[in-house]
């Protein structure tokens, strides 16, 4: 473990964190894609199937424990919750997503380390993850106004996969042979899809004015 | 049995 890979932990998890609070406190969900956090929801499920059969550390498996949890309350909070649900709104969230799971199930068959049923499923996880936030960046750029816990949220989910990459920078230099390019070009695509956001973002937080997006 | 460095990461 190293600080890199520690911090960008931590950052997803106060992602993750932030998002729940935001939408227990509030009881809103004004501006969250329903349609990313279902994607989130499935890559911890396809990711974490080594949870029961693989102890790694204490860490490793109460992190995939909370990650699993918090994914699949804020899908249920925003499907089910009797006040949150009313603030969900399916007409902006359009984002075909299961035109994402598809492909990246198929790229997972053709392109992955080992053809085994769970390197398949860790690998679709990759794939499906890097393009998850689409749906919340579309709707993002639809509604235009973005209340600042939601810009938030997907600041720190960029920032988590950014420290990632330095991790894997670190790990490459430090320990041998640890080269996995799947991981890496996946996390590589997925930190440049919030490369515009965080320009929007900075731009905002340096003018202090209200964070918009062009249309 | 894929090579335990990767798969500790979340």
């Amino acid at each position: 473990m190293n600080i890199f890979r520690l911090a960008g932990d931590m950052t997803h998890l106060a992602s993750v964190l932030v998002l729940l609070l935001k939408i227990h406190t509030i009881k809103s969900c004004a501006g969250i894609s329903l349609k990313t956090q279902e994607l989130y929801a499935l890559v911890f499920a396809t990711r974490y199937l080594d949870l029961f059969t693989d102890y790694i550390s204490l860490y490793n498996t109460l992190m995939k424990l909370i990650f699993l949890v918090s994914s699949f309350s804020i899908v249920w909070y925003i499907r089910h919750h009797k006040i949150v649900r009313r603030s969900y709104d399916k007409d902006q969230d359009t984002f075909r997503h299961y035109f994402l799971v598809l492909p990246c199930f198929l790229l997972a068959l053709v392109i992955n380390e080992k053809f085994t049923v769970k390197e398949i499923m860790w690998t679709f996880s990759l794939y499906l993850e890097a393009v998850a936030i689409l749906p919340q960046l579309v709707l993002l750029q639809r509604t235009r106004n973005i209340d600042n816990l939601t810009g938030q949220y997907v600041f720190l989910l960029g920032a988590y996969r950014s420290l990632y990459i330095l991790n894997w920078i670190y790990r490459y230099f430090t320990e041998p042979h640890y080269v996995h390019w799947i991981t890496w070009i996946s996390g590589l695509v997925q930190t440049l899809l919030y490369a515009d956001f965080f320009y929007y973002y900075f731009q905002s937080w340096k003018n202090n004015v209200k964070l918009e997006l062009p249309a | 049995m894929p090579s335990k460095s990767l798969k500790d990461e979340l």
